[in-house]
């Protein structure tokens, strides 16, 4: 099955938010979600991965417009949501290939992550799909990030959005 | 704009490796994939969220089929990754919600997590896209997370894939 890689895009109008150490019990995830939609907050990626111990960190991206109205949300609701303490950062940009086909070569993210550590880009964050690989980056560095990993793909800057 | 959910679907034959406490600079995240690439093993999801420290670790689903292969691999190079250790289970499956215009939507998020919580389900990872949740949880809830989630969103059950 061919990969078709369709292009890169990049967000810079998000901000990072992670409410670590929650119980890893059924009812957490719903609760902070409940929360955020009730308060007309919008997701885009969420991301809660193996944790440590019995605990988890869920983090979330929204818009950076919404950071500081959502932080002060979560810091209200600690006890309520069972965390420890919020964390978030305005500092950071998402950065993605968009293709088809992609969970069947895993070259493609080798390939992205790749034109980042040779740029000297530190990759924060990452979520995928099948067919789009997002990486959260420093903010300032969107830009840089967008042009590595569109030469090293070989793709044409028009497709940049 | 209006949120369609078009399905949910289920994936059983997934196992998740983590990679713990690698260092969270450039090159390292190149390096276990491109390792992977070479080695002809297909990744699904990929999920690093914030660590702890200056590390990170890594998560990310494959084959079942290519679980103990992928581990002794990473076994075999944590030195070269810089990674503390390999932590795996196949006792997990993948149960996503199939939409669009999601990321507008805070509220599908909440409920689908809600299904799974008044189901009892624990949710042991989160990977999101404007076009699918997904959530891992354990292999033999499968069903059952199927299930709720079609009846919380009153979704016809043939749409089950
Ligand atoms: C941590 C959180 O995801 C929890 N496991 C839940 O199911 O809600
Ligand atoms: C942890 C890993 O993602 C690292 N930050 C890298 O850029 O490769």
């Amino acid at each position: 099955e061919k990969t078709m890689i369709k292009g890169v895009a990049y967000d810079k109008d998000i901000a990072r938010i992670s409410i670590i150490a929650v119980r890893d019990i059924p009812g957490v995830a719903y609760k902070i979600f409940k929360l955020l939609a009730d308060a007309g907050i919008n997701v885009d990626i969420i991301l809660q991965s193996i944790g440590r111990g019995d605990t988890k960190d869920i983090s979330f991206t929204i818009a950076r417009s919404q950071l500081m109205e959502t932080v002060d949300l979560i810091n209200k609701n600690l006890d309520y949501i069972g965390a420890k303490e919020v964390n978030f950062t305005h500092d950071v940009a998402k950065v993605s290939i968009v293709g088809a086909g992609m969970a069947n070569h895993p070259g493609v993210a080798a390939t992205m992550f790749g034109a980042l550590a040779d740029a000297d880009i530190n990759i924060h964050m990452i979520s995928t799909s099948e067919i789009k690989i997002s990486c959260l980056v420093r903010w300032d560095e969107a830009e840089k990030a967008v042009q590595a990993i569109h030469e090293r793909f070989g793709l044409a800057e028009e497709e940049l959005e």
